[in-house]
């Protein structure tokens, strides 16, 4: 399953919806600091049912949602989509791998209510996490690394150390 | 399981071993368990020998050399069991220009067969992706999507100044 | 003492102050004590305001906006206490090209009181200095140092690769 | 009390002899990885008087002595000398301020001996330490930020950040 397309509205530094359409091959997103390219990484772990605020970088879920500027009013909602081509069917369940393209949903109100969806179809946040399952490829593996975290390997316990392979096994 | 664990490891050690030189351009490397009696509770260790030094402490390696076996570690890990894609987040930044070189070519491997988005901030690592994203916050705090013309690059930064 | 602690504080809040918008091009910051009751046990928070943006909180903030935050916490101690002499370790690793010349700008300030070392990969910082110091390791695992010319730099990186 | 010359033989990665010459100014030292930068600032703090090795990225002591490479043999010991211009002779002891440069020498062998020497004669660690008191310039203070540590002061704990201003005090 690789991805094709990420939409974020309301999620961190993103107010206005902004569209990524993914190729094959090695993308490199780039910009001066503090741009929001970090956030994108972390919209994709969040629509991927990322549960810790604190892989976030944030301590409350709230803190996901454009909170404004000194010219902006802040949102009430931030969403995120990430639409995957399904190229390998035999690792999804059998109800989404007749399919050529999924598409989830995460929405997070600031009352705290939260919303999820496969394909438009409201749906768990379970579910959600079954879409990656026997994949690699939750929102927890081996296949992101963000800033910061390369140095924890050689700094780790050899205990720690071992979770690496583990997961990948 | 244990069974399980036993052969991933050795699985990844073989490609520690191979992926440890071709990012160092020499040198070798291998894992080893820090109680090879128990594999379901023991540790791994990087045992890590750069070309021309000795086999030496991990925490006495430099900070590009640290980064450098932490990404030949990852880099195993993904040519054993690839995911459909990669995020790497400025994973190239204590590099220096040889070893930045070397550390595309081999993401260009690992890219036959996973997607990868990768954020960086070095200009070569940018010439080697094959799609740029720019991201910009012109309104302050707002962030936006621009096209990055790969020609243009340094130009930009420049006037980004 | 406590006297003393907080007059110190004092100090470095208003350095903090005028220093963080010279780093930032703008935007605020300050120094807030967590327990102003307990001066002798208190903790000290940093208030971050990027140009543009809101306060928010610290783990929010881009690496790049945290290391600059650090940097001007630093440099404003370096101010207040000048050290006969500072050495800085790749401190502007995570730096764009902008936040980086802005940096170098005021470690020249610094430079007027205290005589600056510092290690970087930073083609721009390695500009601004006064003198370099080439180390290489010709023979593998023997350091050895090089005079090194700054016009030659970029040609010369090349030629390491 | 500014730096003027370092000296270093079989401390670290520099078993030949090395002479650096520092200029006032902004000293900046280049080089690729892993070719000895950050071992010419641990060679400052050891002279200086650094007793944690961990400070200095090693375990036991004798890390800081030259291990040898696939062509050269050990060394058996690590010798390390500073000599600063002594332009400030209100911040030193009474016995030095009369001087205008002050050389410190300090060497460790291989069988655990250590030799401590100002002005090359022999002397205590606590006698090397007493010349940066009162200068806010020892192995500890805040005029040293090693690779790293910058990050360190957004991620600390408040009570750990408060240490930084006790310093400067
Ligand atoms: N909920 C939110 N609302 C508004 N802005 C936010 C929110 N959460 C985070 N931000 C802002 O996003 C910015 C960080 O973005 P990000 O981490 O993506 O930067 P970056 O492009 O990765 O930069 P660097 O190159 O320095 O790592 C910070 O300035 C932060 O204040
Ligand atoms: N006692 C020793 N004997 C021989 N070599 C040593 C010793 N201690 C450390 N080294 C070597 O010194 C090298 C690290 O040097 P240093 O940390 O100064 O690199 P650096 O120039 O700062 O690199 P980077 O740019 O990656 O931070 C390592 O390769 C390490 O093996
Ligand atoms: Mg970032
Ligand atoms: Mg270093």
């Amino acid at each position: 399953m690789r991805l094709k397309r990420l939409e974020i509205i309301g999620f961190k530094s993103f107010p206005d919806k902004c569209i990524i359409d993914f190729p094959l091959g090695i993308s490199a997103i780039v910009g001066p600091n503090g741009c929001g390219k970090s956030n994108i990484i972390d919209a994709i772990k969040w629509v991927m049912g990322e549960q810790s605020i604190k892989q976030l970088r944030g301590k409350s879920m709230g803190d996901v949602i454009f909170s404004g500027t000194e010219k902006r009013l802040q949102l009430n909602m931030a969403e995120v989509s990430l639409t995957l081509s399904n190229d390998t069917p035999e690792t999804v369940e059998a109800d989404l791998s007749q399919l050529t393209e999924i598409m989830i949903t995460r929405r997070l109100f600031r009352s705290g209510e939260s919303a999820y969806l496969i394909n438009k179809q409201p749906c768990r946040l379970k579910d959600i996490h079954n879409v990656f399952l026997g994949s690699g490829m939750g929102a927890k593996s081996c296949a992101i690394v963000q800033q910061g975290n390369i140095g924890a390997i050689t700094d780790a316990a050899p205990e720690e150390r071992r979770t690496f392979i583990e997961e990948a096994a | 399981t244990q069974k399980l664990f036993m052969e991933m490891f050795n699985n990844v050690n073989e490609q520690f071993k191979a992926m440890f030189p071709r990012l160092f351009a020499g040198g070798s490397a291998w894992l080893e368990l820090t109680q090879p009696n128990t594999p379901l509770e023991t540790g791994v260790e990087l045992m890590i020998h750069p070309p021309g030094k000795k086999v030496t402490r991990l925490s006495l390696l430099s900070g590009g050399e640290k980064a450098l076996s932490a990404i030949a570690f990852i880099f195993s890990i993904f040519l054993i069991n690839p995911a459909s894609y990669c995020l790497l987040d400025e994973i190239d930044a204590p590099l220096d220009e040889a070893n930045t070189n070397r550390f595309n070519e081999l993401l260009k491997i690992i890219g036959e067969k996973s997607q990868i988005i990768m954020i960086s901030h070095n200009k070569r690592s940018m010439e080697f992706s094959d799609m740029l994203f720019g991201v910009t916050m012109g309104e302050s705090g707002v962030s936006k999507l621009v096209s990055v013309d790969i020609e243009k690059l340094s130009g930009r930064s420049n006037a980004q100044n």
